[in-house]
């Protein structure tokens, strides 16, 4: 999976992070101090579809179908996370009680082509 | 081929980047608050006193506190299809009546989501217990620890033992007690304010006598605030129900 520069063409994970000290939000989320919100863009030319890796999504299938059958169709692949992983965190509820928890399909690892 | 100007993946037009900075940023709290199930970020009022903080987290199942007090959190290597939460939630205490010894109480406030029914899988109360210093020459000094659940509703003085426990007085230490089940039964209840009544008295004191070995009430040491931690998980036949529909 590619990561983006500054000039995006293909499809590759762009990286963004917000630190909650910076958005006043330290007070209530205890740990981690920031947030990865990474995400995907970028061309998807017919080459590259579902490269480097199959996203596995309805869009996927539906691709492939059109393919496996020769229709000849104007559905370009796009760049989707391919794999994520999930954010733990720990942080006061309005209670002021402490609350830990794994938030799944938080970070996006990688991009790919459909 | 090369690059196309405006943004790669749709063709919209190049945004300011500071605008595009700002959109990116409500994104990211628009998202965490969803996955939290919050309409709004926590207003904090008052704030928990670090020292309680870092006791509570050190006892939390998987957290670990670094030494320069930094909290490492453990890194998800398998991905848990329903992870659940964990609560710490910090005793509200009413002032002990020194005088009389009578019990006092402990109030825990959780919140429940209104369209979610919770499982306790695991939950216990710690509470701090001093050491005796009533000179001592016989075998080890142990307290016994009472927890009474509070009746409900207002000035309503029936209570409920809820455990009976045996301590070690010879050091001042943390005690848990487990209270899986009461907490369950609260959940259920779908009540707010969980109240618990406690007393530590020394082995061999005379009914009445003796001292109280817990720490509460507000002169307390707020590192040795009472707390509950609970392991909990959205009940899975709250989304059965879902599928039905």
């Amino acid at each position: 999976s590619l990561r983006c520069g500054d000039n995006v063409s293909v499809c590759c994970k762009k990286d963004f992070y917000v630190k909650f000290k910076d958005i006043q939000w330290q007070d209530w989320i205890i740990a981690p101090e920031g947030y990865h919100m990474n995400y995907c863009m970028g061309q998807c030319p017919q080459a590259l579809a579902g490269s480097p890796g199959i996203a596995s999504s309805f869009h996927a299938t539906v691709f492939s179908q059109l393919k496996a059958n020769g229709i000849n169709s104007a559905v370009s692949s796009c760049c989707v996370p391919i794999q994520r992983r999930p954010l733990s965190m720990v942080y006061f509820n309005s209670q002021h009680s402490i609350v830990k928890t794994d938030v799944p399909d938080m970070i996006v690892e990688s991009c790919g082509c459909t | 081929a090369g690059t196309t100007p405006g943004c790669a993946s749709c063709g919209m037009p190049l945004m300011e980047k500071d605008s595009e900075q700002r959109l990116l940023v409500e994104i990211a709290k628009q998202q965490i608050l969803n996955k939290l199930h919050l309409k709004e970020r926590p207003n904090i009022t008052s704030t928990v006193p670090r020292a309680a903080l870092l006791t509570a987290l050190r006892k939390l199942h998987k957290g670990r506190v670094r030494p320069d007090g930094t909290i490492e959190l453990e890194n998800k290597i398998k991905e848990t299809k329903d992870p659940g939460y964990e609560i710490v939630s910090f005793a509200e205490m009413d002032e002990m009546n020194t005088t009389t010894g009578t019990p006092s109480g402990l109030t825990f406030q959780f919140l429940q989501e209104r369209d979610h029914s919770i499982q306790v899988l695991q939950s216990a109360l710690w509470l701090y217990v001093h050491s005796s210093d009533t000179p001592n020459r016989g075998p080890r000094p142990t307290a016994t620890a009472h927890i009474y659940l509070s009746g409900s509703g207002e000035g309503s003085s029936n209570r409920t033992v809820l455990l009976e426990k045996i301590l070690d007085a010879q050091q001042s230490n943390w005690h848990t007690f487990p209270i899986t089940h009461t907490l369950q039964a609260f959940m259920d209840g779908g009540k707010r304010r969980l109240q618990l009544e406690v007393t530590c008295k020394e082995a061999g004191s005379e009914p009445g006598q003796g001292q109280n070995l817990c720490e509460l009430g507000k002169s307390m040491d707020m590192a040795h605030q009472p707390f509950v931690v609970a392991q909990v998980r959205l009940r899975d036949d709250s989304k059965h129900i879902l599928q039905r529909r």
